[in-house]
């Protein structure tokens, strides 16, 4: 199924041998508004169509065969709209959802991003998902300032019979260093670091994400976003990317009916893989990113 | 030099991309740009601060309608049920509210409705040993129903002048939680006539045009009665309420600007409008 957007670009075909220039820009034009429904942000809706247009222009449609091997004709409309889906999967892939393990020592992950976008909740599930595959995690309740933060991770930490490192009080970059020395007397494998939320324009509290990473050099570095999250997605990601060197990102509440346009914006500005999708609250709805669900999603 | 169609277009080209990444929304960025096309065309507009005063106006327009105010004093207590997605800022919002209404020398109740995520009763405890005011929970996995009613009885008995119920976030698309709102509201309403006397639905600023949807599906289930915009201290706009305060005819009750308890402010629609072009 399209949104009526791509529906109508795939229309301004009908009837038409070839991609043309004259057809092209009215087909973009309705491309445009779907994308821009779905949260894309402005300007990278602008190089995607650039793109699109590059890739098509001049296509004069022949006969494929389909898997029988029986000839069939692909019209202007279908293809035009492929050429979209292939350059949304491939503008958010490629798949990498692999965690990054050190050779010695336990791997350190850790959560940022903004207010209420899950990353406690994620922490939970990064958990459940890794105790699954025989790890040993540690979590650590590096949010300092929420209230009952520390008894919400807590919480989920029992529920996934995970234990939880906390020292209510005790600053953030001090606590995960801590963490850090005191993992062998768990015997983690993993430590996943949850931290409070934060606005990236937060000057002081990007300065703490910068002294917990200075002091314990963690392998996995992830931006945990809202997937309703509007235009706002690239100035965020932005702000983040700039002083903190980011592994992936984490896409949450995906279960919604957000369109999720934003995946593209913050994979375009942040360069790096998304690495799971948040399907639902509880621990076991976390899914690793695959581009064709998001696209198709997009592409609505 | 106005009244050139290249420089008009430049213009018009600019503000698209303003409103665009306030988060404004392909319909409503559509009618204001009509109406400014429109008035360019009688030649009403010439230059380009007056085609943006023209957008404000229009602006402005949009968020024009008959809203009924909030009388505290109409009802004893008064009840405010507070919903809306996860993690928009509904239980901070409560806490910053019961700050200030504490300070204005108000008692009030609140309602731990929220019994399913971990440790949320224990967050709006703590909100309520913040703000001075006693709080009603129940055990993890109490019905919210139940919760919700005893919080506006205790109203009602110790003669408190307002109530707020906080609930559990949910997604507008989950239809037996959003069923479980509806009987929520039924349940309070048995507790006190006419209860809950406000329902609000809690955007979060940093959401898109996803919040359209939001409002119209809460507002189909609840009938809101007004709207707080959280998270305005960040990079986002919120440009998104101009569709649905326009659409839903709802008022903006409060914005949030923060964390801490002093966060909370009134809305002024002119100052908005002027902060989605700055
Ligand atoms: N439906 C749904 N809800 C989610 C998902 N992930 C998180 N949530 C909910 O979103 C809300 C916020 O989640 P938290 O984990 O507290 O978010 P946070 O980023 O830790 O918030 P702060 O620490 O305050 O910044 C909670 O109600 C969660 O249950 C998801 O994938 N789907
Ligand atoms: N910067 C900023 N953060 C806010 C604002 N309002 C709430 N928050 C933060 O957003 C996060 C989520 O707030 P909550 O009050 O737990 O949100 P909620 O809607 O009750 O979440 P659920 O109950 O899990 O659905 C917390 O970290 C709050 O401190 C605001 O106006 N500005
Ligand atoms: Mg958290
Ligand atoms: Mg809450």
């Amino acid at each position: 199924t399209l949104t009526k957007g791509f529906q109508a670009a795939a229309n301004r075909f009908s009837g038409k041998a070839e991609i043309t220039e004259a057809n092209i820009d009215e087909a973009l034009r309705d491309v445009r508004v779907s994308l821009l429904e779905a949260d894309v942000q402005f300007q990278v809706v602008k190089t995607f169509l650039q793109r699109v247009k590059e890739k098509t222009l001049g296509e004069v449609v022949r006969l494929k065969a389909d898997t029988s091997g029986k000839k069939i004709a692909v019209t202007p409309g279908d293809h035009f709209i492929k050429a979209c889906y292939d350059e949304l999967c491939a503008l958010m892939g490629p798949v990498d959802t692999s965690l990054v393990y050190p050779r010695g020592g336990p791997a350190i992950i850790m959560m940022i991003g903004l207010q209420g976008s899950g990353k406690t909740t994620t922490t939970g599930k990064l958990a459940s998902k890794l105790k699954k595959e025989g790890k040993r995690p540690l979590l650590v309740a590096a949010d300092i300032y929420r209230p009952a933060a520390i008894d919400q991770l807590q919480k989920l930490g029992q529920r996934a019979g995970v234990p939880v490192f906390a020292k209510p009080g005790t600053a953030p970059p001090d606590l995960c260093a801590q963490a850090l020395k005191e993992a062998r007397g768990y015997q983690a494998d993993v430590l996943i670091f949850d931290t409070a939320g934060r606005l990236a324009i937060d000057d002081e509290l990007m300065a703490e994400l910068e002294s917990i990473i200075q002091l314990t050099n963690p392998h996995n570095i992830f931006l945990v976003c809202d997937a309703m999250i509007g235009q706002d997605a690239v100035k965020t990601a932005a702000g983040f990317k700039s002083r903190i060197p980011l592994t992936g990102t984490i896409l949450t509440k995906l279960d919604g009916d957000a369109r999720g346009g934003a995946a593209l914006s913050i994979k375009e500005v942040t360069g790096v893989p998304i690495k799971f999708v948040g399907m639902g609250e509880s621990m076991d709805r976390l899914d690793e990113f695959r581009p064709e669900g998001l696209a198709s999603r997009i592409l609505g | 030099i106005f009244g050139k169609p290249e420089l008009d277009a430049k213009v018009l080209d600019e503000l698209e991309e303003v409103l665009y990444t306030a988060d404004v929304g392909v319909k409503t960025v559509e009618r204001l740009l009509d109406v400014v096309r429109d008035r360019l065309n009688k030649k009403e507009l010439n230059n380009a601060q007056a085609v943006q005063d023209a957008i404000k106006e229009e602006m402005e327009r949009m968020l024009e309608f008959e809203a009924r105010p909030i009388s505290w004093d109409s009802a004893k207590p008064y009840v405010i049920m507070v919903v809306g997605v996860n993690g928009v800022g509904k239980t901070t919002t409560i806490g910053k509210l019961a700050s200030k209404l504490r300070e204005e020398g108000k008692t009030v109740v609140l309602g731990a409705g929220d019994t399913f995520r971990a440790a949320a009763v224990e967050q709006l405890k703590i909100w309520g040993e913040r703000a001075g005011c006693e709080v009603h929970a129940m055990a993890e996995g109490a019905d919210p129903a139940a919760v919700s009613f005893d919080a506006v009885k205790a109203g009602v008995e110790k003669k408190a002048d307002v109530v707020i119920c906080d609930t559990a976030g949910r997604l507008h698309t989950k239809t037996p939680l959003m069923e479980e709102l509806r009987k929520v509201h039924r349940v309070m309403g048995k507790a006190h006539e006419g209860a809950p006397h406000e329902v609000w639905l809690v955007l979060d600023a940093t959401n898109g045009q996803n919040a359209v949807q939001q409002a119209r599906q809460f507002n189909e289930m609840l009938n809101l009665t007004g709207i707080v915009l959280t998270k305005l201290d960040g990079t986002a706009k919120g440009g998104v309420i101009l569709q649905i305060c326009n659409e839903l005819k709802a008022p903006i009750r409060y914005i949030g600007i923060g964390e801490s308890k002093e966060d909370l402010q009134e809305f002024h629609p002119r100052e908005f409008i002027d902060a989605l072009f700055s």
